[in-house]
């Protein structure tokens, strides 16, 4: 049997842009995500361990493969503030959606179908990036809208004190710097789509801050903390240039 | 301009 009931509903939508089905393997050490968006240039990676949920229940592990799509419009309802709750008997054909607004008490119940989803096992290898900063998440989703209207894609440059988010389109160019205090090996720069840290970035209703792992040629990764857990995307870079 | 790689250059599947 299974049961978790989680306060965050709004992560489903910070995802939904880049994966349309997953499967979400379910332990009793909690509910983890990983999985590739449709172009291959981006991973999503989430987990969210059982403190995390009240209450959390699960006795034998349990793959459910889930649209995020159908999650999404069911969770759009309520918005952040909803209540989620998961539940599936030993014979995961189904699973039990509950949904909960706290503003209104209105309960949703859904039994929804298991499906079978194709999905490639990528292995994530450790790696020592050359910066790891953390800014605040609202200004950074902030940036990336703001560039993004007349802009593709940005150049991140790093160095000790300062981050720096430069762009350059037909229209002319634009920049945005930001003050951290995160320690660096050395000066970085490096090249990264727009259109994908947009999509990133709206996980920013679920923390205050977003911590950039940047290195050159090796996959970047943007990491929003949740309670018990993380968001984690990882960006393939551009290279040759 | 550089050339956009594929996450799977760098993460293996299994």
């Amino acid at each position: 049997l299974f049961h978790a009931r989680f306060e965050q509903a709004g992560l489903v939508d910070a995802i939904k842009d880049l994966i349309q089905d997953s499967d979400f393997h379910c332990r009793d050490s909690g509910i983890a995500l990983r999985n590739m968006d449709n172009s291959q240039v981006a991973v999503v990676v989430i987990l969210l361990e059982a403190g995390g949920f009240l209450p959390y229940h699960c006795d034998r592990r349990l793959n459910l493969g889930i649209s995020l799509t159908s999650l999404t419009k069911i969770v759009h309802y309520a918005g952040d503030e909803a209540t989620l709750a998961l539940k599936a008997n030993d014979n995961p054909d189904t699973f039990n959606l509950v949904l909960e607004c706290l503003q209104t008490g209105c309960i949703i119940k859904y039994d929804i179908k298991s499906r079978d989803i194709d999905q490639e096992h990528l292995e994530i290898p450790k790696t020592d990036y050359a910066a790891t900063i953390t800014i605040p998440s609202a200004e950074f989703q902030r940036i990336c809208r703001n560039l993004s209207q007349l802009l593709e894609s940005v150049a991140n440059e790093a160095s000790e004190e300062r981050i720096k988010f430069s762009s350059s389109g037909d229209i002319g160019s634009g920049s945005a710097t930001l003050r951290h205090n995160s320690d660096l090996t050395g000066p970085i720069a490096l090249t990264i789509s727009l259109k994908y840290l947009v999509n990133f970035s709206k996980a920013t209703a679920l923390s205050y801050s977003v911590t950039l792992s940047l290195s050159s040629e090796v996959p970047q990764l943007v990491e929003y903390k949740v309670e018990s857990g993380f968001a984690r995307f990882y960006f393939a870079p551009q290279i040759g240039e | 301009e550089g050339t956009q790689s594929t996450i799977t250059q760098f993460f293996e599947g299994s």
